[in-house]
């Protein structure tokens, strides 16, 4: 991941859940590096 | 002491207010004591998160994915997903609601996403274009509500005991129990008051107040109260719920009654007078008094600890071009510390001796925020940061005079983000108009 000021964006598998159906994608969240 | 009049609230909108005075609010970085105030790096523009869907028919709560588009404290002006470049539907929204989640949420709680109605023929395949809008982007950390929710509890609690200033006679403490707690802000009541309406406001990380005990550990003076005992329920709050202050060496080269400084005048914040330490006490604490103000007996010297970031060496104004109110009844104008020091036979305390530090606070000249009225503590007012000296901010209330401005440190806790009055559920004063002035 990429650091930015003490955390790190970590690429995340995201599931997305519409009336059509689930499926997933690809994006960025941070998680607490401290 | 000037104070304002209780302005009624009606329905005050930040978002517009910031959008149509082409403005900005001070991120929420900038208050650390405010909640998420040391987890909001990763909250910017561009970041996408799952909000209710206000644009549709359905009578169930249904939640779209939107996209911060500006910032404003804790609110954003978000774009639902679908809108493109329409900028028609945008829309406001403290993202520190529970109905604001990380995208993901909805799936995991079996919750399915449904497009506004106004848009939802415009693409056939929904999932084709939200895998194109959402790869790569950002969305909140998945603790998100969580670290809110954590970021919302406060330790102090109802009939806590503690010492507080006594707002009538600056220069003694009384005990005083909390009340009420919102968004860690204190309604206390002095100990002794008949009908609980003697009350005073201020944030639980008050220089003000303090643990029952702390008046006599640092020799200051403290107002006896004639309840024998305390009553049933009532507990001393725990010193280290208390903020901490910056151990010092009085050994040496210390403050020395008589010597000279500027300081915020605390009955006129919006004044930085010619000042004289009174009294030396424990633990790096002064009592000071305001030259040519003060009562004879003393009554409305003030506690400022060693290193308050509202005592400065003599000088400071000068070189930092703000106007230093010399002593009432002083006439020989303009006000000059060399000759003042002569004739008064004093000395100047030392430099060295205060707090030189300036956070990187983030502030900057323009930005709006919720500010406390500290002549009158328990109004939270619409204000402006109009200028900045270091770490001094010179506080403007919207809509009222430039004399009731307020010199308020960069760190105060009695500075919020836009939108904290909303998320703890305290009264905000918006701007005053000309009839509420008047």
């Amino acid at each position: 991941g990429a650091e930015a000021g003490g955390r790190k964006w970590e690429q995340k598998q995201v599931q997305i859940k519409t009336l059509e159906g689930e499926f997933s994608v690809t994006m960025w969240a941070s998680d607490d590096n401290k | 002491a000037k104070s304002k009049a209780v302005v009624p609230a009606e329905s005050f909108d930040w978002g517009r207010y910031i959008f149509s005075n082409n403005t900005v609010g001070a991120p929420v970085s900038c208050f650390k004591h405010a909640p998420m105030g040391t987890c909001w790096a990763d909250i910017e523009e561009g970041v996408r998160i799952e909000v209710l869907n206000s644009d549709t028919n359905l009578s169930t709560k249904v939640y779209w994915i939107a996209e911060i588009i500006k910032l404003a404290g804790f609110k954003a002006l978000l774009r639902y997903e679908g809108f493109d470049n329409d900028t028609s539907k945008d829309f406001w929204c403290n993202i520190c609601i529970p109905e604001v989640h990380p995208v993901g949420w909805c799936a995991s709680s079996g919750k399915p996403l449904v497009p506004p109605k106004s848009i939802q023929h415009k693409y056939s395949n929904w999932k084709a274009f939200l895998v194109k809008r959402l790869t790569g982007a950002k969305t909140l950390p998945p603790d998100f509500n969580t670290k809110v929710h954590e970021n919302m509890q406060f330790p102090f609690k109802k009939l806590m005991r503690v010492e507080v200033v006594d707002k009538n006679y600056l220069c003694r403490t009384r005990v005083a129990l909390v009340e009420q707690v919102i968004g860690g802000r204190l309604r206390l009541v002095y100990e002794e008051s008949q009908d609980g309406s003697d009350d005073f406001w201020c944030h639980m990380f008050s220089p003000l107040i303090h643990n029952i005990g702390w008046s006599r550990s640092i020799g200051h003076r403290f107002k006896r109260s004639d309840i024998a005992k305390k009553m049933e329920g009532q507990v001393d709050a725990p010193a280290q719920f208390f903020q901490k202050v910056k151990d010092v060496d009085q050994s040496v080269d210390w403050f020395r009654d008589g010597m000279k400084l500027e300081a915020i005048d605390p009955l006129n914040l919006s004044a930085i007078c010619v000042a004289t330490v009174r009294k030396v006490l424990a633990d790096g604490y002064l009592m000071i008094g305001i030259d040519g103000s003060e009562a004879v007996d003393g009554s409305d010297w003030f506690c400022y600890h060693s290193t308050s970031p509202s005592v400065f060496p003599a000088g400071f104004c000068e070189i930092n071009n703000i106007e230093l109110t010399p002593p009432r009844g002083y006439t020989k104008l303009p006000f000059k510390w060399f000759d003042y020091l002569r004739e008064s036979g004093s000395i100047a305390a030392p430099v060295k001796l205060f707090n030189k530090e300036v956070p990187n606070h983030g502030f900057r000249q323009g930005m709006k925020l919720e500010a406390v009225d500290l002549m009158e503590p328990r109004l939270v007012c619409v204000a402006t940061v109009t200028r900045i000296v270091h770490r001094l901010l010179r506080i403007h209330f919207d809509g009222w005079e430039d004399e009731y401005d307020q010199w308020v440190d960069c760190e105060s806790p009695d500075l919020y983000p836009v939108g904290w009055c909303q998320l703890t559920g305290y009264q905000l004063q918006p701007p005053a108009s000309q009839s509420n002035r008047d």
